[in-house]
């Protein structure tokens, strides 16, 4: 564990408590991409399935039931307790232009052609895009509530310190996970664009963000 | 990474 890779674990946690909070205190979920929300839900189930089988430390074991727990609450608050607030037209990315390549690209791009291997590459993959319905769904209501925003930036933010922790763990323990990080600097370049925006828009004080 | 490793990264 370094530095880099704990500042990411808790601006990932941070992040998915922002958005929980948000749309329980205003007990609504508009604005938000539900189809994003369950995708990430369904990066965790892929990747967390050896919560059982594998035990690397107390801290991974409850990180991955947190993230779980909070992902699976989100996916419910927004289906389900808040669904009449869900706006889905809005939300309308075509995932299976996302699952097809993802789930073709694990089965040609893996470590070991064994089922947990391919489930935690096409969770490491599906990752990467996962935030695509919620970004797509911004540029097309041409806004963002200023709470979304600080949301985005701590999720992309998450992964950008993961490349960080990986150029740490290359020149200190010679660790190197090269489908991690291909997938990790696709998935944060996809943000660059929206830090962008967000640090010339949000924290000039403009509170929504509205796209130019 | 190498085969029979596991993966600790969250």
């Amino acid at each position: 564990m370094n530095i880099f890779r704990l500042a990411g674990d808790v601006c990932h946690l941070v992040a998915i408590i922002i958005l929980l909070l948000k749309i329980w205190r205003s007990r609504s979920c508009a604005g938000i991409s539900g189809k994003s929300q369950v995708l990430f839900a369904i990066v965790f189930t892929t990747r967390y399935l050896d919560l059982f089988t594998v035990f690397i430390s107390p801290y991974n074991t409850i990180m991955k039931v947190v993230f779980l727990a909070l992902s699976y609450a989100t996916v419910y608050l927004i289906y389900m307790r808040f669904r009449n607030t869900f706006n889905s037209e809005n939300d309308s990315f075509r995932l299976e232009f996302l699952l097809v390549p993802v789930i073709g690209l694990s089965f040609l791009e893996n470590y070991a052609f064994t089922p947990l291997e391919i489930l935690w590459t096409f969770s490491i993959f599906l990752e990467s895009v996962a935030i695509m319905p919620q970004l797509f769904m911004i540029t097309k209501t041409g806004e963002a509530e200023s709470i979304t925003t600080h949301y985005l930036f701590f999720l992309g933010l998450y992964r950008a310190l993961y490349i960080a922790n990986w150029v740490w763990r290359y020149h200190t323990e010679g660790f190197f996970d090269q489908i991690a990080v291909v997938s990790g600097v696709v998935q944060t370049i996809f943000y660059i664009d929206f830090f962008y925006l967000y640090v010339t828009k949000v924290l000039r004080g403009r509170g929504k963000m509205t796209l130019p | 990474w190498q085969h029979g490793d596991r993966h600790d990264e969250l």
